[in-house]
């Protein structure tokens, strides 16, 4: 629990900093931005150690067997478990910010930031403690906070190349008439939250979705199936350069290439789809969910544009 | 401010977990 709570900590901190480096400090944003991260990592730390665990008891142990939405639960207890975390921890970035839209007053902020760093520390050490029993390895520490200021420093010069190279894009004439309308700052903020979006969580949900009727679970079909599967992870990156293709053409309105790239990736199979009626129901959901979660995410995009 | 505070989380929610 420790490690993976120290894993969200330096996500945190990574992209709070490059975050920080984009903006330009208009109408208080060092402050607010002070609060919403203190208030991620309480928000964490607290519903990790909390909340998770008697929230799945208790969805366990309450819904009496009868019911139907007994057995939905048990079917799909991984998915649905996921989806309420999710629900749960948006509706606690809502409330961050509103909290900060609300108060006026600097010094309100201050506290409330300085409140949550305080809790969050404090059950930090409390954790690591229980569970190390020994002095926290500085030397580790050491070790990743420099990789990740170096990332950062990567990652935020990248992005402000791309921020100028959007301001430059916007003076051309462009097809895409969104472009023009919003500023450099907000495309980029959306562009790339969508693009993650799209990447490695949604190879999550999917792998969740449809293992259920993944055929290597089947102990009879195994050989079978590692025989015939290429590279370790090369499924997951056809998936992202799948979506991302996908995407594209949605973006600039070509839809005649989501068939060249869908019928690409079944070529790429067509043997197994062939011969295995299981597998070929495997892959037809799994690519239904991916181009339906891109969809969804162009969707998104243009209601974020 | 709301898309910077998930693009926070997703980074470190998923992509910093190992």
């Amino acid at each position: 629990a420790v490690s993976q709570s120290l894993h969200f900590v330096w996500g945190v901190l990574f992209t709070s900093v490059i975050l920080y480096g984009l903006n330009d400090d208009s109408d208080g944003f060092t402050l607010k931005w002070l609060v919403i991260v203190s208030g991620l990592l309480f928000g964490y730390i607290l519903f990790e150690n909390k909340i998770k665990h008697p929230l799945n008891f208790f969805f366990t142990s309450n819904l009496s067997s009868e019911h139907s939405l007994h057995m939905f639960y048990v079917k799909n207890r991984s998915i649905v478990q996921f989806v309420i975390q999710q629900m749960l921890y948006l509706l606690w970035i809502f409330i961050l910010n509103e909290l900060v839209t609300v108060s006026d007053d600097p010094w309100i902020l201050v506290g409330i930031g300085l409140l949550f760093l305080l809790i969050f520390m404090v059950s930090l050490y409390a954790l690591t403690r229980k569970e190390s029993r020994s002095h926290y390895p500085w030397n580790r520490l050491l070790k990743h906070a420099s990789t990740y200021i170096v990332l950062s420093a990567v990652t935020l010069i990248l992005l402000q190349i791309l921020l100028q190279g959007l301001e430059l894009l916007q003076l051309a004439t462009f097809p895409v008439g969104a472009f023009v309308t919003q500023s450099p700052y907000r495309m980029l903020i959306a562009l790339n939250f969508v693009l993650l979006l799209l990447m490695k969580p949604t190879n999550q949900v999917i792998r969740a979705v449809s293992s259920k009727y993944d055929p290597k679970k089947d102990t009879a079909l195994t050989s079978q199936a590692e025989q015939d599967s290429g590279f370790k992870g090369a499924g997951a990156m056809i998936g992202n350069l799948e979506r991302l293709l996908i995407l594209l053409s949605f973006f600039f309105g070509s839809l005649l290439s989501v068939v060249a790239i869908l019928s690409i990736k079944a070529f790429a199979r067509y043997k197994l789809i062939a011969e295995d009626p299981y597998f070929s129901e495997y892959f037809v959901i799994g690519t239904m969910l991916s181009v339906l979660i891109t969809f969804a995410c162009y969707a998104l995009l243009v209601l974020l544009l | 401010m709301i898309i910077e505070t998930l693009i926070a989380h997703v980074v470190s929610y998923f992509y910093f977990q190992p």
